[in-house]
């Protein structure tokens, strides 16, 4: 089962 | 103050049309580089971002950097009023409570102004590595739009495969599956706006969500050409170059295994 990625997961907030 | 002059003024709204389904508001960040914005949807699942450069507006100026925090949804309807061959001036004072637009027929018979008022919108920047992709795909944007609609009638998530043979969109449903491979072919004798192209250092594979995939594709207009950016275990992005002006791009977030 896959679960969707949120985008602060991935990218640092500024 | 800031004063934008834009000669065609059907680009804003083939751009509005390219984020009005993802954000209801967003800051327009206005710097003497040009107009820019930043936002994300509500899930935080996808980014937008856009770039219109100073060069790409036949009058440009803005002294200092001003945030211009605007709903979309009215922003819409009032670039609506807009004749597509129209040209559009975008107005504000450093500190605006109002944002002027002013609309000039092709033939300068009609003349119309329309004030916008501002909002504050406290969003979320995020910081989007420059970074070099494993997996580059250059193919034409109505081609994309095609293959995520037919993917989208039949499952929610689609896997994107990319190795130096093509690229691989396979999606999974109810009434069963589908698979379509998109193969580089460079060598024919398409124009360039017609070519598939796949750069890859290694190859490349993950889970995305159509129902995104399919908004972006309302950017389509834009640009004869889309190109899809991937890194392992990073957000897919997605970018329509605008000529001469800039890009929309979006970033979405991959489906993580549990």
């Amino acid at each position: 089962k896959s679960q969707q990625g949120r985008l602060e997961s991935f990218f640092g907030a500024v | 103050m800031f004063e934008a002059r834009l000669l065609q003024g059907g680009l804003l709204k083939k751009v509005l049309d390219s984020i009005k389904d993802i954000i209801t508001e967003g800051n327009f960040d206005c710097s003497p580089n040009g107009l820019s914005l930043q936002a994300m949807d509500s899930s935080h699942v996808s980014l937008i971002d856009i770039l219109l450069e100073s060069e790409g507006f036949e009058h440009y100026r803005c002294d200092r950097n001003i945030p211009m925090g605007l709903n979309i949804t009215n922003l819409v309807k009032m670039i609506k009023c807009a004749g597509s061959e129209d040209i559009v001036t975008i107005k504000c004072e450093d500190k605006p409570d109002n944002v002027t637009f002013l609309f000039e027929s092709k033939d300068n018979d009609k003349i119309s102004d329309f004030e916008m008022k501002t909002m504050t919108i406290d969003d979320e920047h995020l910081l989007v590595p420059d970074q070099t992709y494993t997996a580059v795909v250059k193919m034409p944007s109505a081609e994309f739009q095609r293959l995520c609609r037919d993917m989208a009638a039949i499952g929610d998530t689609v896997n994107i495969s990319v190795t130096k043979e093509g690229v691989r969109f396979s999606t999974t449903g109810d009434m069963g599956t589908a698979n379509i491979t998109v193969r580089p072919n460079p060598s024919g004798d398409q124009k360039e706006e017609e070519r598939t192209e796949v750069q890859i250092t290694e190859p490349v594979s993950a889970g995305f969500a159509l129902r995104y995939l399919n908004s972006f594709t309302k950017a389509t207009p834009l640009s004869p050409t889309v190109t899809l950016g991937m890194v392992p275990n990073l957000p897919i992005v997605v970018e329509y170059k605008i000529a001469d002006m800039g890009h929309v791009r979006y970033y979405l977030a991959p489906k993580i295994e549990d």
